[in-house]
């Protein structure tokens, strides 16, 4: 079980310094075992250094960056484990517009594989999507979902 | 495995029968804020055998029952149907489609059914174990969680990589 | 000491109902004492209804109607006690793009009397700003400031 | 009472002297994730007298000085001053401008200065009082706070009332 645990760890490492170089174009990350003498109750300390900047406390990282990280771990857990489907819940409401669209094209490259459904607001999201649903709620309180016919309104925009 | 389809009535702001498929490559769910976009994903989440209210943001497992609005009388039921293309086996069954539902009624009364079959809480579990999707898993993000790994204590991320051992 | 909180709590309860209705187009929202007997220790209880919605538990409320709850309980503390600045980071991170554009015309009530610091990435409060400016990091992880004249942007749109 | 301009330098991100003019009405600041835009709002609360180092996203004072980068070597102190018009006199004191400077060195030297004058940290906040700008105000709201006041009990609510009152 130990030995699963650190060959685990080790997979998840290197697969979180790649998102994380590929997602934010550069810079490092890294996993650290807070106990590396105690395998079965150490902590996991997560450490990342967007490009051009030093190493410092995350707590020290700015909103969007966060976000970001946090993506870019969670992708490399997919990578090692996959799975059917991913639902993301307005997970780029931190990011600005340049890193939405490399959240977004990110998933592109996981999509044949994964089913991807995505709540949105955001337009660098929506250009990349393969099916639309809308949710509106009239003045009911009763919510209604509409399919949106993409390439419809692909050719009508001209 | 794939999500094929999903149908849901009187959950939450969904009142009215509703169905939904899916389909492959991405799929971008939109709309005004309060439309009941999270409440879809809370369905998902639901029918899979969320036992926790609180991850479903209520305080008792009843409040995804629709209670009603300007309009509209609360309703006594919330049922979620969800089916996979599993042609690919991917779960253990020999279906080429699964079908899991899920009902609860005011009173409390709560039943599972797995392809139109009553069964018990148990058997999603089992059918869900070991598929990545089960309780537990990465596979859903709920809105504002993207960045609960950095909350979490170091001792608690130990999960991430005993969930993917 | 007691009539005072009571008092001022009612200010502020009229100031929430007003300022909810306002910014969300309608609906219901109030505060409430917790134990409205022992005002020296009682807590407050935050209710709200959106539009066409019933009153039901705060936690049942959507992502962007939380924050717009909160904003416009924060534009009720304003209004009985005004400041003379009020700096917002990303307040609205979480609204839709027409409850973003009625939180910015919010502010454009606010701003004669109160100078207004928004940190945004959303087009549609930018497009309310009198004064912008830019900050930015080049590779060097230092920071700049730019200040981006607004009069000189608006007239090569022509 | 007008916020006129500030000035930093060696605080976080900004290593360069930098200065901001404020106007009125409505300022947007805006730039990439991670250029900067938070760390200026942290110098503000930073120079009016912010004391806890959790509320500037550090865990001790000191990180708040720049602490190096790819290209430069991280430097010895912070430096934020702040200057107020206050030709209306909201302010206390009797000058059409005042000027709030924080300076703090990574040995852990502390200084204050209010019009250029050394001064103690009780002198900003005496000045602060009753401004509606001081420590606990709601003038300035940080990222990810606006929904603060849902995630506090009932019983910390109460401040909102007893600092409006
Ligand atoms: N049991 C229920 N019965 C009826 N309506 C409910 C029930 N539970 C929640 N709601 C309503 O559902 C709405 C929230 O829906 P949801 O969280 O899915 O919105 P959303 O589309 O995700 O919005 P946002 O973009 O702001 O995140 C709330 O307005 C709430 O009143
Ligand atoms: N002491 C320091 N020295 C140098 N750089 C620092 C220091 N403290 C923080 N930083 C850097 O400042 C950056 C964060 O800046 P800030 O939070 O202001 O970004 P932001 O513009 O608000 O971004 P976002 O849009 O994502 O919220 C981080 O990348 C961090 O590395
Ligand atoms: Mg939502
Ligand atoms: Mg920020």
């Amino acid at each position: 079980v130990k030995d699963r645990f650190k060959k685990t760890f080790d997979q998840l490492q290197r697969a979180f310094k790649a998102t994380f170089k590929e997602i934010f174009g550069g810079g490092d990350a890294k996993l650290k075992l807070t106990d590396p003498h105690h395998l079965l109750t150490t902590g996991i300390e997560i450490m990342a250094q967007p490009p051009g900047k030093r190493f410092r406390s995350m707590t020290l990282l700015s909103g969007g960056e966060r976000s970001l990280t946090a993506i870019a771990l969670l992708f490399a857990v997919l990578k090692l484990q996959p799975v059917p489907f991913v639902i993301l819940d307005e997970a780029e409401s931190a990011l600005d517009p340049a890193n939405v669209d490399r959240f977004a094209r990110y998933i592109q490259k996981l999509k044949a594989q994964t089913q991807f459904i995505v709540i949105t607001h955001r337009k660098e999201t929506m250009v990349y999507a393969d099916n639309l649903y809308g949710v509106t709620m009239q003045d009911s309180g009763i919510s209604k979902v509409l399919a949106v016919d993409l390439k419809k309104a692909q050719t009508t925009k001209g | 495995m794939k999500l094929k389809s999903m149908q849901l009535v009187g959950f939450k702001s969904f009142a009215e029968k509703t169905t939904i498929d899916f389909q492959n490559g991405l799929t971008a769910i939109v709309g005004p804020n309060g439309s009941g976009k999270s409440n879809v994903i809370e369905a998902i989440r639901w029918v899979l055998g969320e036992q926790s209210a609180k991850h479903l943001r209520s305080t008792k497992m009843a409040d995804v029952i629709f209670s009603g609005s300007k309009n509209r009388r609360a309703l006594n039921r919330a049922e979620v149907i969800l089916t996979f293309d599993n042609s690919d086996h991917y779960l253990k069954p020999d279906y080429t489609e699964i079908t899991v539902t899920r009902k609860l009624f005011r009173n409390g009364d709560s039943y599972y059914y797995l392809n139109q079959r009553e069964c018990r809480l148990k058997d999603i579990n089992d059918l869900l174990m070991d598929s990545g999707i089960g309780q537990g898993s990465f596979s859903i993000i709920s809105q504002g969680n993207v960045e609960a790994i950095f909350n979490s204590k170091p001792q608690d991320r130990r999960n991430i990589v005993e969930t993917t051992a």
